[in-house]
């Protein structure tokens, strides 16, 4: 951002202009790789992005922004199901049953479960409501077994369970671009028994052979099935979890974009975070660069990133043992000013943050009032107009310009702690002529 | 629910603490 004031930035054309896969790699600055004084560091690319060792997945075509932001509404759903699921049973109250907005079938979740028999013997798994992957995603990558293989995963706060694609592949997999993890050469594998408590921690499971088997499932329909099993975790070169819990997948289908698996950084009995709470204490961070063409950072332990200051923390709310990571939005501020939205707007919805959804999602009475004040505030410096893109609907043609200058927006948090959104977080572009409102609404006031 | 998507969150560091249950913003982080 080539100015920033209280009321607005200034962006630069080619700050808005995705970078192509095709360009280079920013070279990271001041990141240090492996561990910190009290933790780990692992750098993260974007999936699509020239830094990603899948970079030439899809021979080199990445998805569209059209299927990126399509993906993205169908994770969306996904997670508020899910949400509203469990949040009908902590207070009782029957949700309105609504048909999916979404313009593509929604396999429902009374579908014939996806985790058919794996072997004549298996028990099959119960479809469960899952949570959609999206393709915007950032990917890691991590070691697993002994010796490590390093296979690059999508990683997700909105997930729980880690698992990989497994060697022999009894049923089926994806393509990926790197080999098959396979447990038979690692030294340090190991199943894990049906009757071991950490099988009942998963949300689904089941048994084949006294061996616990994990089934996670997706939004979008990808599921992953197979062993529950154990192994040595390779975050960098320094550190290593012996006895981590993943699954190995044997049967997996579904868009995931040719990476060899998921890691799952959730609030879950089953996630990384809470696996290696001892080690790390229950601390992570992240940080995604501005541009695809970046690299940010996955950090573990209580040295995670600079020392954040109580100003610009928030607590962390709905204490349930699931997976999201809830947090109160009580305002939004636009070039400056404060937005005239009831609190109740926000609280009746509650808010999440996901590091695998790609769009904010607002209930619909914030997001019009951010819609409207960044309307006008745009609208006095005569830009034009451009077709929405997906379901960004606030979208702007920059062609032939140099720098344009777009009002501030700035989400408030309890506790006090404010969300300056960074000028490439305001502005999602497809194109110079297509730079949109990186903003959305929910359907319902409480979606 | 609404939901804070990867877009806004860019060079921020967003950390997360269980124990504590906090989540942090620290601005400029990459």
């Amino acid at each position: 951002a080539a100015g920033r004031g209280h009321d607005h930035v200034v962006l630069r054309a080619e700050d808005v202009l995705p970078s192509p896969s095709s360009s280079s790699c920013d070279t990271p600055r001041e990141h240090k790789h492996g561990a910190t004084s009290s933790g780990t560091r692992m750098p993260i690319v974007h999936r699509h992005g020239p830094c990603s060792p899948l970079a030439d997945a899809h021979g080199g075509k990445p998805p569209s922004h059209e299927e990126i932001l399509d993906a993205d509404q169908n994770r969306a759903e996904s997670i508020q199901r899910r949400v509203s699921t469990t949040t009908t049973a902590a207070r009782g109250k029957p949700k309105r049953n609504r048909p999916s907005p979404s313009r593509r079938q929604q396999p429902s979740s009374s579908a014939p479960a996806p985790g058919a028999s794996l072997s004549s013997s298996a028990a099959s798994l119960p479809a469960s409501s899952g949570r959609a992957l999206g393709t915007g995603n950032y990917v890691v990558t991590i070691g697993l077994g002994t010796p490590a293989g390093r296979y690059t995963v999508v990683f997700d706060t909105g997930s729980d369970t880690t698992w990989v694609q497994c060697e022999p592949c009894v049923v089926v997999c994806y393509e990926q671009q790197e080999k098959l993890f396979d447990p038979a050469r690692s030294s340090t594998d190991a199943n894990i028994s049906c009757a071991a408590p950490a099988c009942s921690d998963l949300y689904t499971k089941g048994c084949s052979g006294g061996h616990c088997l994990y089934g996670v499932q997706y939004g979008d329909g990808s599921y992953s099935i197979g062993f529950f099993a154990m192994d040595t975790l390779t975050l960098s070169s320094y550190d290593a979890i012996k006895g981590f819990r993943f699954g190995c997948g044997e049967r997996n289908e579904g868009l995931f974009g040719e990476a060899a698996g998921l890691l799952g950084l959730g609030r879950g009995k089953t996630s990384l975070p809470v696996q290696a709470y001892d080690k790390y204490g229950g601390v992570f961070a992240h940080c995604f660069p501005a541009r695809s063409s970046g690299t940010g950072y996955l950090d573990f332990g209580p040295g995670s990133s600079p020392a954040v200051s109580t100003k610009l923390t928030t607590p962390m709310l709905v204490d349930n043992g699931l997976t999201f990571y809830y947090v109160g939005l009580t305002g939004i501020r636009v070039g400056g000013k404060l937005l005239s939205i009831p609190p109740s707007v926000f609280t009746t919805a509650g808010t999440i943050v996901d590091s695998g959804t790609v769009i904010t999602r607002l209930p619909p009475a914030a997001y019009s009032s951010l819609r409207s004040a960044f309307a006008s505030a745009i609208a006095a410096r005569g830009y034009k107009k451009a077709p929405a893109l997906s379901l960004l609907d606030t979208c702007y043609d920059f062609t032939g310009m140099s720098q344009v200058a777009i009002p501030t927006v700035s989400l408030l948090f309890q506790g006090g702690a404010s969300l300056d959104v960074d000028a490439s977080g305001i502005i999602y572009a497809a194109s110079v002529s297509q730079a949109c409102l990186g903003f959305a609404a929910n359907e319902e006031d409480d979606d | 629910v609404g939901i804070v998507g990867n877009t806004q969150l860019k060079t921020f560091g967003v950390v997360y603490d269980i124990g504590k249950k906090v989540v942090g913003f620290s601005p400029g982080a990459c």
